[in-house]
């Protein structure tokens, strides 16, 4: 069990760095910021003993309580990803994880998404934004059918119209 | 396999017989607010057997398609038309690297006078989804990110536990 | 005290449902929706018994529970807008409450709050979204100087560019 | 009156002296995520002696401006120059229905050898803010408006308490 959970956390750890880095680099920080996993000394650290750390580039060793809504939001779904790219589902949903996060940020965690997206394991992404829903390959548009009180369907494409 | 799309049969504001999809790599889910976005991703948490938060908060039956709207008479006491106004099922049609399309997953909740049936049958999705369960709870939570980061340590703890 | 709180409640009591009609009205729906307050019987009803309740247009008497994040959102900004107009601070600060909103309900929101603001009762809000900070008199922008590592200011009138 | 502007001293993310506004009826603040909204907000919460949750949660000595990339020295151990780079204040200044324009709350946090001051000169404010307490605190939970109808109740409950 210990040894599963070793495996785990390793694989884990060395994916958080890199993918934070992905959803952080920028012109401005071309290396992005840091993250890691760190694990207390204890006879069964995988009851108590994980902590998770990421520091925004320029950022430095504070708490990460002090991060904004929106710092706090990229470094949770590096997380998410490291995980998921451990042990990845056949298809992973995700429900307006982007509420808090700005213009810039979307455009990120859309490009990872869709660097990461294949036919062994899909994304299925509900999103409210524009700037988010426009890099998906296809559209699943639900709309309410007031006069019969039930949910509908538009499907659409998106990679046929011009290759992005 | 890749899933293609999911069938569902009166599930939550799906009224009647409706087919969701297909679906990319890559799919964003689109609509206004209250259209039925959420729904349809406890309608994959449902048929992929997932316990997640948000459906596991509603009580079972209500899950089924109801029309606040029509009558109690029209919704419930018409026997003939009972079992199909009072159950709800959703399939998720998958289609393997061979090209072969399986219904490979289906779940259905049944309420009818000798009480409520709840059926699951699943061949090749159990095999898939041994982290369904943790990704779809993540994903349920990533609602809220930042709630989410605060509780991290747990999270990983949490997620390590059940992938070893 | 009994006199008092009966007071604000019969207040906010009168006002809640104007103000949820007011952001819940559109062309399919030019009524709006219903929301009121109700009083459990109770010596103390201020330490306990009140409950508060909300329904979208053509939605009845079901559980809160059951709306959608957005539906929910609209709701609990509506008895907000209902308290803060019993007794209004100077100036209301407002942070990102729109995360969950459409497009439609932004505008709604955004319309709503700007015909409040005024000379003695100031709206401030934060937001990500230009379909809401379009509709303000005025903006504050404010980015990361990262060279000198602060946060600095632009602000900028909306108003006198051509009347909207 | 009507708040005009705050003046700010380094105050969380806001190094040296800045000015931030003019506000007008209806103001939005806009910006990426880090830039500094949320601690503008913190400011106004400040000034106005609000025990928002977001402060509150903060030690009051990480209200003041600190530049991680300087060095411990820099930051702390200069004693000419100890009082301006540990201290922070924020000014409201306000302009009465007559025009005069008045600083009318400030609040200032020093740290300095001999212990922790927390000053608040609050004339006009304390009057016009009996409810600012209960409004700040709202508008802080609003972040998250979903998890605030789950506390409606408790909410209104709180409210009212606070207000009667
Ligand atoms: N059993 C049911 N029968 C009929 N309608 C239902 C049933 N269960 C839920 N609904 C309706 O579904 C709607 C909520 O749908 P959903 O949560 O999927 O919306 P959404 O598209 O996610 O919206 P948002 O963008 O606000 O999150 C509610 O209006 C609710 O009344
Ligand atoms: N005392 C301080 N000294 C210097 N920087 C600080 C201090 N306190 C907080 N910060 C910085 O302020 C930033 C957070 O700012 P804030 O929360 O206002 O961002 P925001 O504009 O609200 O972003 P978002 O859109 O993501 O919510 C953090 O990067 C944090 O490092
Ligand atoms: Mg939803
Ligand atoms: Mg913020």
């Amino acid at each position: 069990r210990l040894t599963k959970f070793r495996n785990a956390f390793n694989h884990i750890s060395e994916q958080i760095d890199k993918i934070y880095k992905d959803l952080t680099k920028s012109k401005t920080f071309p290396l992005g910021g840091t993250a890691y996993l760190s694990l207390e000394d204890s006879e069964e650290p995988y009851l108590d003993g994980v902590k998770f750390h990421a520091m925004p580039p320029m950022k430095r060793f504070r708490d990460m309580e002090q991060l904004s809504g929106g710092e706090k939001t990229v470094a949770a779904l590096a997380l998410l990803f490291a995980i998921h790219s451990f042990r990845p589902a056949p298809f992973f949903v995700l429900d307006e994880v982007d509420a808090a996060l700005d213009n810039a940020n979307v455009a990120k965690v859309a490009n990872y998404i869709k660097s990461r997206a294949s036919n062994e394991f899909q994304f299925i992404v509900i999103s409210l934004k524009s700037t988010f829903y426009e890099r998906a390959q296809a559209l699943v548009g639900i709309y309410k059918d007031q006069d019969e009180n039930t949910s509908r369907l538009l499907t659409m494409r998106l990679k046929d119209l011009g290759d992005d | 396999g890749r899933l293609v799309q999911l069938e569902v049969h009166n599930f939550k504001s799906y009224k009647g017989h409706q087919v969701i999809g297909p679906f990319d790599d890559f799919t964003s889910v689109i609509g206004p607010n209250g259209a039925g976005k959420s729904n349809l991703m406890d309608a994959i948490s449902f048929v992929v057997g997932v316990q997640s938060a948000h459906l596991r908060s509603a009580r079972l039956r209500d899950l089924v398609y109801i029309n606040e709207r029509d009558s109690q008479a029209a919704n419930e006491s018409d026997d003939s038309n009972s079992s199909s106004s009072r159950s709800a099922s959703v399939t998720a049609v998958y289609q393997n690297s061979d090209g072969a399309i399986s219904s490979a997953g289906l779940s259905e909740y049944r309420i009818n006078n000798r009480g409520v049936t709840y059926a699951r049958y699943c061949t090749v999705l159990e095999a898939e989804n041994i982290l369904g369960d943790v990704e779809t709870v993540a994903s349920q939570s990533s609602k809220d990110l930042t709630r989410l980061i605060e509780q991290i340590s747990g999270l990983v703890k949490f997620i390590l536990q059940v992938i070893i």
